[in-house]
């Protein structure tokens, strides 16, 4: 059986948020490292990958390989009753029907019980391979997030070109054109705010602004994000969570 | 113009 305690339900409101429109129905698997997530969008364009490790709960038991199919709506709509802070208690039996929530504030004197109904997905799993990527970026989910908002007002694409010491978001469409260049810099007081770029070669590639704006919903998870490239390579998206991460991986836009 | 392509012709399935 699975019994998972998070001490705070944000964490699982915050993911849920962050993927919800992007997949519908998806397994979370779970086993004794903890509770994973791999699902495609319906047009086969971008893929989430989603890692929560035992480590975040306390305490954590899972003795047996568990997939829990199910709705994210739904699980939305449970998820409205916790409030941020409250303790969350998941438990499913070995072959469930059905997932279990808990949610006490932190007095102790509130806890509310819910059941999810799970469904069985059929769902293929992708092999991702490890990437010597060309160029990683670190920046603010939320300096990303209005970017992406910002050009996708003027474009369907953006292309990102990465070099040595800046990297520029550039898009053009039917009323004009954009950019937006961050250059290296470093924060000493507020590091989340630092733009760091790891380089080994320049990349520039091509993106979909609609799914990158659809990525940045995962923003709360983490004050920063990074941004993986090389040519001719899905773009992987990564936020950083204490005890896991969401990675988002995106199909480049190929030819002219 | 750029065509989108897909996860899938990337990432095989495992």
């Amino acid at each position: 059986m699975l019994e998972a305690r998070l001490e705070q339900a944000g964490v699982l409101k915050k993911v849920v948020e962050a993927i919800k429109d992007l997949v519908q129905d998806c397994n979370f698997d779970c086993n004794d490292s903890g509770i994973a997530l791999q699902a495609m969008d319906n047009s086969h364009v971008a893929l989430v990958s989603m890692s929560l490790s035992h480590e975040g709960f306390s305490p954590y038991r899972c003795d047996r390989n568990i997939a829990l199919g199910i709705n994210l709506n739904s699980l939305t709509k449970v998820l409205r009753a916790a409030q941020n802070e409250d303790i969350l208690t998941l438990k499913a039996a070995d072959s469930p029907d059905s997932l279990n929530l808990v949610f006490e504030n932190t007095e102790r004197d509130r806890s509310s019980e819910y059941d999810i109904k799970l469904m069985d997905i059929d769902q293929e799993h992708l092999g991702i391979p490890d990437t010597d990527y060309s160029a990683t970026v670190v920046l603010p989910s939320a300096e990303f997030q209005r970017i992406c908002r910002d050009l996708s007002q003027l474009s369907e694409s953006v292309t990102i070109e990465a070099s040595k010491s800046s990297v520029k978001f550039s898009c053009s469409g039917d009323i004009g054109n954009g950019s937006v260049n961050l250059r290296q810099h470093q924060d000493l007081e507020k590091p989340d705010q630092s733009t760091s770029i790891e380089l080994v070669e320049p990349v520039s590639l091509t993106f979909s602004l609609k799914y990158l704006v659809n990525f940045c919903k995962a923003s709360a998870l983490s004050p920063t994000v990074k941004l993986s490239l090389s040519t001719d390579v899905p773009l992987l998206v990564e936020y950083k969570m204490e005890a896991g991460y969401v990675r988002f991986y995106l199909a480049p836009k190929i030819g002219d | 113009k750029k065509a989108q392509g897909s996860i899938m012709s990337f990432f095989g399935k495992k």
